[in-house]
């Protein structure tokens, strides 16, 4: 497979850990000692999923454009999910 | 609509907030209006009322903070999470905080605090978030239309789910109901969108616009499409009809209410105790015996008294009164005569004279627009 440029895959881990924080703040995601795995059920995917259906985004499970513009908003700090 | 697990909310209906601090974003004035404003959009479509208190406990602590701040969720610096609040309840409970480094704003420049605030008190009233994305309770911020009332109806469903619908509002309906004026034995009330409509006083009320007429009032929102018709017997028992004129100091949170030669002054639904006095108490000459119209312009700390063609003006910092009367239209260019009522919204006069009313820029000093008297309500 072509390696990522450098600079293409710094964006990507940026936004995948703007991501986990978001889904950490907002939706009681905890990230286990494990490094991602990258199943489509994984923890983490499945938090996204649950995210993006919340703003009814397409619900991809990956960190798409859409869902990378979402984090970055401004938002209330109180969570979606009942925690 | 959702509302937080085991659907917490307020067992009572008159509610209590106070600011603990302020944002040097904003004037103090500024914040409290925002607050105000703010609690006002939930109390127009619930029983609920909001009393504002300045020292002790409140059941809604509001504080502006950074980073950190004595609670388990903190604050992330600029942009991001830019406020929180916390569901109906003791200590925390109701409590919403503010993040100071946000850039707080009363335009739709930066982050609108009113806006902001709006969401928070959905919290600290018992709502959660809404999926709704056009929902005040949507979790992110937006752009927003600020003449546009900010609750949506998904926001009103679930408010009113736990606390009911505006009783007043209720009452209104059913007073307001124009019977045929051949079947009533009552005098028809007085209708909104009648042109030949006059005011005895229109006054701001924390954050309303309450305009008096014979025995009744209306309170309207400047934000919110309906108005709220009540006797003002149903508010102030002892004051009788037919007030002459109406000024608040919002930041005393005071009204005060003229009618002959006594005045009382109000604080939401209390007549505050010593009242009525006389009208000399507060300077005036005793060959005064009326006011037709007042009105306190918080930006200089001046209150105008309107009598006939003239008024008298105090101003609280040097704490004098006019030694005699001036022409209005020496002060206020293109307002001739006798007004029936005057009141100030955002950077402007409004004079009610007859079935005019007339907009007035006090910083161009002349008259900017030629209105209705209606002009206010959705006719």
């Amino acid at each position: 497979s072509r390696a990522l440029p450098a600079g293409t895959r710094q964006k990507e881990e940026g936004g995948i850990q703007l991501t986990q924080k978001y889904l950490e703040n907002y939706y009681g995601f905890k990230k286990d000692g494990e490094s991602f795995i990258w199943k489509s059920n994984s923890p983490m995917t499945k938090k996204i999923k649950e995210m993006q259906e919340f703003f009814g985004l397409e619900v991809t499970g990956k960190v798409d454009s859409g869902t990378l513009d979402l984090v970055q908003k401004r938002r209330c700090g109180f969570p979606d999910v009942a925690g | 609509f959702t509302t937080f697990a085991g659907e917490p909310k307020w067992a009572k209906q008159v509610l209590t907030y106070r600011i603990l601090n302020y944002t040097p974003d904003l004037r103090p004035v500024d914040v409290n209006a925002s607050i105000k404003k703010a609690l006002s959009v939930w109390s127009s479509v619930t029983p609920l009322k909001f009393i504002k208190k300045d020292r002790g406990d409140a059941d809604i602590m509001i504080s502006f903070a950074a980073r950190a701040h004595n609670d388990f969720m903190p604050f992330d610096g600029p942009g991001g999470s830019i406020a929180h609040a916390y569901a109906p309840g003791k200590d925390f409970g109701g409590d919403a905080h503010f993040d100071e480094d946000e850039t707080w704003t009363k335009s739709t420049e930066g982050t609108n605090l009113f806006y902001v605030a709006a969401h928070e008190f959905g919290h600290s009233l018992g709502l959660f978030h809404s999926k709704d994305s056009n929902a005040l309770m949507y979790p992110v911020y937006r752009k927003f239309d600020p003449s546009v009332f900010p609750l949506h109806q998904d926001d009103i469903n679930g408010i009113q789910y736990l606390y009911g619908p505006s009783n007043t509002h209720n009452d209104q309906r059913e007073s307001t109901e124009i019977k045929d004026p051949t079947e009533s034995k009552e005098p028809t009330l007085p209708n909104t969108c009648d042109p030949s409509l006059t005011f005895d006083a229109v006054t701001t009320f924390r954050g309303e616009i309450m305009f008096f007429k014979d025995k009744h009032f209306w309170r309207k929102h400047p934000a919110v499409q309906t108005a709220d018709f009540n006797l003002i017997s149903s508010f102030w028992p002892r004051l009788p009809p037919g007030v002459d004129a109406a000024y608040e100091i919002p930041e005393k949170d005071k009204t005060v209410i003229f009618k002959g030669n006594e005045f009382w002054v109000v604080r939401g639904d209390t007549i505050l105790p010593g009242y009525p006095q006389k009208i000399h108490t507060l300077g005036f000459s005793k060959d005064i015996t009326k006011i037709d119209a007042a009105f306190y312009n918080g930006n200089e700390g001046k209150t105008y008294y309107f009598i006939a063609d003239k008024f008298l003006s105090y101003d609280k910092r040097s704490q004098s009164m006019d030694r005699k009367p001036i022409l209005i239209s020496n002060e206020f260019p293109g307002i001739n005569g006798k007004i029936d009522a005057v009141f100030q919204h955002e950077n402007f006069f409004y004079f009610f004279c007859g079935r005019k009313q007339f907009e007035f820029d006090p910083d161009k000093k002349r008259v900017t627009r030629l209105l209705k008297t209606n002009f206010w309500f959705p006719c």
